[in-house]
């Protein structure tokens, strides 16, 4: 219904204009609907003002900040309506060190109430890990699982 | 509901059945180039229904069962299953009295796919209204595939409302 | 012909003059997300006589000249140059004679390209034409874009033929 | 002309079918023209058997198998041809520890006679560089080259 999806949305974009300056160290975010009279319709954009740059078009957004734009709108769906896991294969893999710190702060804080399957092979996202799988080919042409870490407990 | 555990056998690479226990929040998954870890991300897609061969990454669906090695013969099914543990949250009234909900999807070189709930037969329309009433599915956000992560941005802007009509 | 010197200025996010010395076997080009980098490889291709604003990440040809930031206005001209150096192989008759051969391509807000070959203003099909004699455009296999290592593999075999051509 | 395609054909190929077990520490890589025929017109085919697998189509490579076998190509074009320049962005994202060891392997073997401006997050690729460009944007909105250095010469 209209009035479900205009609440949705509204929910979503709250978040999202908090996101993005979280994971852009500043900077604004926003989603807007191309049509507010025809809910049923409606596209919605995307926009984003990196920390100091003009606003612009997000097709002119690097590799890194238009993977970091997408993990933020992930997030703020989650925080609206979690689903009953995410299952995330290297997303960042186009991400230098300090947004993959930022991204792995924000999937840390949503774990709480939300499971989420990482495939990477980032050092530094494999530290967050609760369990780790390692999958191993050592028999060629044969997948399996060699070994499962369990971090330490947090405290 | 929560996903506790995927067990697959029989798919792609999976020749030998595997058990994931995902109970805890954050489970990383790692390996070397090729060693099978996208192929998991085809599985669970695969168990929730899905039937485009290119979403699977495959050119039909015989691509999917484990089609040998230089060892080994192919083999005849792929079989995956999806269990959710019910934490008495987001569940539809008819399950309400299961501790567990299995998934599964299996199919034999040549023919159908079979489906099932809790062992018992189903149809694939039984398993995807289940699964979207506990807010998920194959083509759902929550699933990103590799090299994927940045397809909502360059996506045009119709397309984008299915992030906001999922999660309504 | 080797690749000695890229000198930018005004194009994107370059609005200072920068100058790249190539001239070393492996140069490594680092920094956060977002700061320039995949810029300068629109660079080189802007500069080598790419037309395609697709081809260039951009939306229309005024994108590529500085559109300014918070603090700074956007300026109204980008100007590129590849310096190459005549190491007596690879290079054209007409060429020989020179040390130093610089390609340059310079654009004004709203206004055509200009080109340059050692500072004499010539045509875009001049430019082509002496890229092509010295083994180099800007399709050329040897620049690859960010997330487009994968593409030759997943292109038709048809499309696949030019890698050979460029290289006979 | 319809020889010197052939000519250069058969001696890319000749380097692919070195090169792929390099990359991958064994199996087999070969191009095969669609239509030996017409070589004016003939599409090419890429067969990569990685160690120990079937021979499958190469659709279902991962995606590091692809980008390393993308590398092979360009590479075995390279020792036919080599190009005043090649300008690689990030061709090392899809790829683990391993992996990465071997492209760089590759490229230091070809730069003698190449040059390799390589844009890369990677620690292990940054190493191999004879110089290293940082780019910074100190000033938000503006890139400007922040340090240049030169490794040691390689003895
Ligand atoms: N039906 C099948 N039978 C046997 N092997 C298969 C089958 N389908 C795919 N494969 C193999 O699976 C491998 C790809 O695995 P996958 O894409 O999961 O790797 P990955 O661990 O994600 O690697 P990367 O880190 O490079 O992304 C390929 O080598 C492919 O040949
Ligand atoms: N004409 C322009 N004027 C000002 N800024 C521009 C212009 N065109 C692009 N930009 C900016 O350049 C930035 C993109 O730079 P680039 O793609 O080179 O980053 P990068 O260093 O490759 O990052 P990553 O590591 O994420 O790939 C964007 O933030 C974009 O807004
Ligand atoms: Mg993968
Ligand atoms: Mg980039």
């Amino acid at each position: 219904s209209r009035k479900l999806f205009r609440e949705t949305f509204d929910r979503i974009n709250e978040n999202f204009k908090k996101v993005i300056p979280k994971l852009f160290d500043g900077g604004k975010g926003e989603l807007i609907l191309t049509d507010e009279q025809d809910l049923l319709e409606s596209g919605m954009e995307i926009v984003i003002q990196p920390p100091g740059k003009r606003l612009q078009n997000i097709s002119l957004l690097s590799g890194g900040e238009k993977a970091l734009s997408a993990v933020a709108l992930l997030m703020s769906v989650f925080m609206v309506r979690p689903s009953p896991f995410a299952l995330l294969d290297e997303i960042d893999a186009p991400l230098d060190d300090s947004s993959v710190a930022k991204l792995n702060g924000l999937i840390k804080e949503l774990a709480a109430n939300s499971q989420f399957i990482l495939i990477t092979h980032n050092k530094k996202t494999i530290e967050i890990a609760d369990v780790i799988y390692g999958i191993t080919m050592e028999e060629p042409g044969v997948s399996r699982i060699i070994s499962v870490k369990l971090q330490k407990e947090a405290v | 509901m929560q996903l506790k555990r995927l067990e697959i056998q029989g798919f792609k690479t999976f020749v030998e059945p595997v058990s994931f226990n995902f109970e805890r929040s954050i489970v990383a998954i790692v390996g070397p180039n090729g060693s099978g870890k996208s192929n998991i991300v085809d599985a669970v897609k695969w168990c929730m229904g899905e039937q485009s061969t290119k979403q699977l990454r495959a050119n039909q669906m015989s691509d999917l069962i484990f089609n040998g090695s230089e060892h080994r013969k192919s083999v005849g099914m792929a079989d995956v299953s999806l269990i959710f543990s019910n934490n008495n949250t987001g569940v539809p009234s008819s399950y309400a009295s299961f501790s567990e909900i299995v998934v599964t999807r299996r199919m034999y070189r040549g023919q159908e796919s079979e489906y099932y709930l809790n062992k018992d037969a189903r149809r694939l329309k039984d398993i995807l209204e289940f699964l979207m009433d506990i807010g998920i599915s194959s083509k759902a956000f929550s699933i990103i595939e590799q090299g994927q992560i940045g397809e909502i941005i360059d996506a045009k802007p119709d397309m984008r409302r299915y992030v906001i009509e999922d999660a309504a």
